[in-house]
């Protein structure tokens, strides 16, 4: 039997050009949250505990796309989602369209200890975290400038973006200009305007 | 998107993933990190948590298919990784993160770069973005 291990992901598909200091930003956010996770894992926390705990933890920061900072709908509002498995028996909880829960994972959680299903969504999952008592938060909370701006940008360029963490020039790289180069398709859209998170 | 793997000191695996989605999506769109088997799995043998093309890694069951080839095919974790990245995922664009029953971890990404940290009880420790 090996001993404990951990890993993070704060979302695939970066910029080339992100300017240093959002890499640099990104990278204390990952080690905080590893060293968040090795001492729960230390004070002999079970790995279904700590992998919440952290993930509730790159929740609450704003830097990547989930709970505050996350990206936004064509309407400019929030839609939030969330799954958690535990590998010994294999149980589940997940939740999608979730607009006031300040921490999905948890209300996920819930689902899978508290409820006698292992999905909820939209209206019955916000009345499940309503009936347990989890933390709620206006929409807005959840919306930052950034991501604000970054919509404007999608618009404008009439794409479907991934939470792309992108300055505020250069969209062209990889928005409409992107999707006369290739001409591969990913359900009925051009492949490019998919750009990678 | 966000995610986390563990496995403890009792070998037990967990994963957990959340997210936003796209940015200017439709409302009521439904992407990967919610579903069991796509974005999200963990069982006896590992815990997966992936991140990109949600579309891709619906139709790739990405995260059940690293435990498959696991189980079925006998690869080891960074293997089974690898292969999933490689032959799952058609033109899409994804990473994943990934812990084994017995203390190992991995990741892999066909996209440019990936936001990941990594840790073991042995003292690696890796937070990394590029290649």
């Amino acid at each position: 039997m090996g001993g404990w291990s951990i890993a993070v992901h704060g979302g695939a598909g970066v910029d080339p050009n992100l300017p240093l200091q959002r890499q640099e930003a990104a990278k204390q956010l990952l080690t905080r949250c590893l060293n968040l996770g090795i001492s729960a894992l230390r004070s002999s926390l079970s790995a279904i505990d700590v992998v919440e705990h952290v993930v509730r933890e790159l929740e609450t920061d704003p830097l990547f796309n989930s709970g505050r900072g996350a990206a936004l709908t064509e309407k400019g509002t929030v839609e939030m989602e969330a799954s958690i498995m535990d590998g010994p028996k294999r149980r589940c909880g997940a939740v999608s369209g979730l607009t006031t829960v300040k921490n999905p994972i948890s209300l996920a959680r819930l689902v899978m200890d508290k409820s006698p299903h292992s999905y909820l969504a939209f209206s019955g999952a916000e009345e499940f975290a309503k009936q347990q008592g989890v933390e709620l938060v206006d929409n807005d909370y959840f919306i930052t400038e950034e991501n604000l701006g970054m919509l404007k940008l999608a618009k404008e360029a009439n794409t479907i973006m991934f939470d792309y963490r992108i300055p505020l020039i250069g969209l062209e790289t990889c928005g409409a200009g992107a999707a006369m180069e290739s001409p591969i398709q990913m359900n009925g859209l051009p492949i490019s305007v998919y750009a990678p998170e | 998107t966000v995610g986390c793997v563990v496995v403890d000191s009792q070998g037990r695996c967990a994963a957990a993933t959340s997210t936003g989605g796209l940015m200017n999506k439709m409302s009521g769109r439904i992407g990967d990190s919610p579903l069991i088997g796509s974005g999200t799995y963990a069982c006896d043998l590992c815990a997966v948590s992936c991140t990109g093309e949600g579309e891709a890694i619906i139709r790739g069951t990405l995260a059940r298919d690293v435990a498959a080839v696991m189980e079925y095919k006998g690869l080891q974790l960074q293997e089974a990784v690898d292969y999933v990245i490689k032959h799952r995922l058609d033109d899409g664009k994804a990473g994943m993160i990934a812990v084994s029953n017995k203390g190992e971890v991995a990741y892999g990404f066909n996209c440019v770069g990936m936001f990941r940290g990594c840790a073991t009880e042995d003292g690696f420790m890796e937070v990394g973005i590029w290649e």
